[in-house]
């Protein structure tokens, strides 16, 4: 049984591709099959996993809008029992081209089902945005995962992303539920990590992981060399609290 | 003669927010007036500037859908010479609800007529997305300010902007231009931030600031206080470097 998680939150640069990249890598160090989906027009992910975008012939936009099987653009990455759904640039055009399809919601969803049980983990990274691309994304998930940066401005977003996620439940997907509030960016030098943190608890209890990540340069360097962390530098907090991450995510659905 | 500037770029967390704030303050404070528009569903530089939300009655959603009068929805801030257009929530419903109106991208150029000329300088804060919101801004501008995180995923997404500037100037504003190119969160303690500078510099020439903003926590802490970080913390290295920025935006343009 495979279980598909968007992870999401309009408020830009929390760490949604640093997530989707470094859980994914994590869960497969723990024996877990990860297909990663790029749904974000920026290809990050896949740029992240160290794919040249110049190779990838189709992608997400051409499975969305031209209705290609999911199988013909999935592609193996470096990492062992990680499979990626690239991104390229044309996926900035399929807002506005989604506009006038009909069901244009479940796109993402009906493509998914001809693959998703060939995984344990389907993880979709999304766009710093609530429009279509992020709704098939919530359409199709099981649940959502949601990175909250330790900043002032992580709270102010967050009434807006529920929102979205109680229209999704009601309209498009009954059983969409949170799969967890994971808090990236802490530094432990600032009151102001401190103080979101304790926000973000009195808001989320016992919804929010364990495991928090830190502020660590490591995990900024890793994409450049197209690698996971846990490739790049294994010993490095970064990479210890992914791979406690993992666990919690692996534990919790059970 | 005011010059509309639009700061943009859709990568997120790049310091889009940070610099309308920062930027727009450091110009009053050499003694020009300036007006900040918040088009950001977000709304995160309101809320940095101390403005409550529940407080506001009508914002840039009510001068863009309902054909409000800017100056109805106009705020004096607590900052001296700086006045704002606010946003709220319900602007996030813009994208869609423009989609059927016509000439949709010359909404927020027409209504910023009027209000334009009592200001030497209109800062646009666009949200992480190239969308109808931020193709208004480009519209309404007479250039654009692109903040660069130095990180490896800066790089990504510049093309997908240069991209949407060009489409912009052919069709929709003939002088836009490229207000400059700023480094932000700049951490001298790793390679990451020297190599994407040097990127930068190579690609953007002399459209690059001199001056280079550096990760300073004082700047993510500073909207806390709903304040500046002049007002904030005026010794510390993130007040000065915005100062040394708007002697350099006010010194390019005469
Ligand atoms: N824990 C961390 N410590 C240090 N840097 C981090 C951490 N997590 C992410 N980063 C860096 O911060 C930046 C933003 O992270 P990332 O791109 O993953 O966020 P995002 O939410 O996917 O952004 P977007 O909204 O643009 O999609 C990236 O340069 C990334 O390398
Ligand atoms: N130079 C800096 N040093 C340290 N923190 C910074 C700096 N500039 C911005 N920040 C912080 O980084 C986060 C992202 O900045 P900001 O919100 O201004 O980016 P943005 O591009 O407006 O994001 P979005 O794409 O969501 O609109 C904020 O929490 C902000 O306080
Ligand atoms: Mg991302
Ligand atoms: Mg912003």
């Amino acid at each position: 049984m495979s279980r598909v998680v968007a992870i999401a939150n309009q408020k830009g640069g929390v760490g949604k591709t640093t997530t989707s990249i470094n859980l994914g890598a994590s869960l497969a160090y723990h024996g877990k099959r990860v297909l990663i989906v790029d749904i974000d027009p920026q290809g990050n992910t896949t740029s992240g996993l160290g794919i040249n975008k110049a190779d990838v012939k189709q992608c997400i936009y051409d499975v969305l809008i031209n209705e290609v099987q999911m199988e013909s653009v999935l592609l193996s990455t470096p990492i062992e029992g990680v499979d990626l759904i690239p991104a390229r640039i044309e996926l900035a055009g399929a807002e506005i081209e989604l506009v006038q399809v009909l069901s244009r919601e479940h796109r993402l969803k009906r493509s998914l089902q001809r693959v998703r049980d060939r995984y344990d983990f389907v993880l979709v990274d999304c766009p710093p945005s609530l429009g279509v691309l992020t709704v098939n994304s919530l359409t199709a998930a099981d649940s959502v995962l949601i990175p909250i940066q330790c900043e002032f401005y992580a709270l102010e977003g967050l009434g807006q992303l529920l929102n979205t996620v109680r229209i999704v439940q009601k309209h498009l997907n009954k059983r969409l539920e949170i799969e967890g509030v994971l808090l990236t960016m802490y530094d432990a030098r600032t009151n102001l990590s401190l103080q979101v943190m304790n926000e973000v608890q009195k808001y989320f209890q016992e919804k929010v992981y364990q495991t928090v990540i830190p502020r660590n340069v490591r995990l900024s360097e890793a994409p450049s060399h197209g690698k996971p962390i846990l490739e790049y530098a294994a010993r490095s907090r970064g990479a210890q609290c992914y791979v406690d991450l993992a666990k919690e995510v692996i534990h919790n659905g059970q």
